[in-house]
């Protein structure tokens, strides 16, 4: 028996907006720790990884570990129907191929529960091991965002590189070229909206925008995103999400032929 | 010219 209750149903909701164009069926894994999941998209390129600790959910029964698998469009479709003040309930029976959302309003005067059938997925789960980053930059996660789709409407890759004068955001196209500087600035009021760079050596990587861009749209879950970039090592596009946990995108980089 | 690396030379199944 699994009951999963989340006050801030629109945590949930913005989360699988996040990931569906991603990820088209994953297992959502569900155990003492919290809810998370582990997906790769179908070309192997990218990996999300989720996590919402149990402490973070009102109520949290999870009798036995269990994974279910859904189709994260139909997930999101459901989703979709609970408004943005709602409380998600999320039930399954053991042994059960289907998944209840009921979404409650804030008053308790409506009620609604969404069945959903669920499907056997043959997942990977790849170990991610600790790794010291050669440099991480913390900024305004809309920041990000615009530097990401302001730099795809020029070019297709994007190199990102940190020096001890701040990270550029660079790219090339048929039409010119772009570059970005950010330097670390933590002078604003609000930490929020500081940029933070802890390099430890420089670092020059190259990236699909493609990808950045979709990464993006976990952009309303938090007002900062880290980028975490090693040499050896997958970007880490990292989104807290508020006293729950994470969503972190991984995204091998370009390799010079 | 570049080729786009894959998650699974970086990270393997456990």
């Amino acid at each position: 028996m699994l009951e999963l209750r989340l006050v801030q149903g629109s945590l949930l909701k913005k989360v699988l907006e996040s990931v569906k164009d991603l990820v088209t069926d994953a297992n959502f894994d569900c155990s003492a720790t919290g809810f998370s999941l582990q997906a790769m998209d179908s070309s192997h390129v990218a990996l999300v990884a989720l996590l919402l600790r149990s402490e973070g959910f009102e109520h949290y029964r999870c009798d036995r570990n269990l994974s279910m698998g859904m189709n994260l469009n139909n997930m999101s479709k459901m989703l979709k129907c609970a408004g943005n003040d709602d409380i998600i309930t999320i039930k399954a029976d053991d042994g059960s191929d289907t998944v209840t959302f009921m979404f409650e309003s804030p008053t308790q005067d409506k009620i609604a529960d969404f069945e959903m059938k669920l499907m056997d997925i043959d997942s990977e789960h790849l170990g991610i091991p600790e790794a010291e980053y050669h440099a991480i930059v913390r900024m305004p996660s809309a920041e990000f965002a615009r530097i990401c789709k302001d730099l795809s409407s020029i070019g297709d890759t994007v190199v990102i590189s940190v020096t001890k004068e701040g990270v550029k955001f660079s790219t090339r196209g048929d039409i010119g070229t772009a570059n970005i500087v950010c330097r670390q600035n933590t002078s604003v009021d609000k930490p929020e909206e500081s940029t933070i760079i802890e390099m430890n050596e420089p670092v020059s990587l190259t990236f699909a925008l493609r990808y950045m861009n979709s990464f993006t749209k976990a952009t309303p879950l938090a007002n900062s995103v880290t980028i975490s970039l090693s040499s050896e090592l997958p970007v880490v596009v990292e989104y807290k999400i508020a006293e729950m946990g994470y969503i972190r995108f991984y995204l091998a980089p370009k390799i010079e032929d | 010219d570049s080729k786009q690396g894959n998650i699974l030379s970086f990270f393997k199944k456990v």
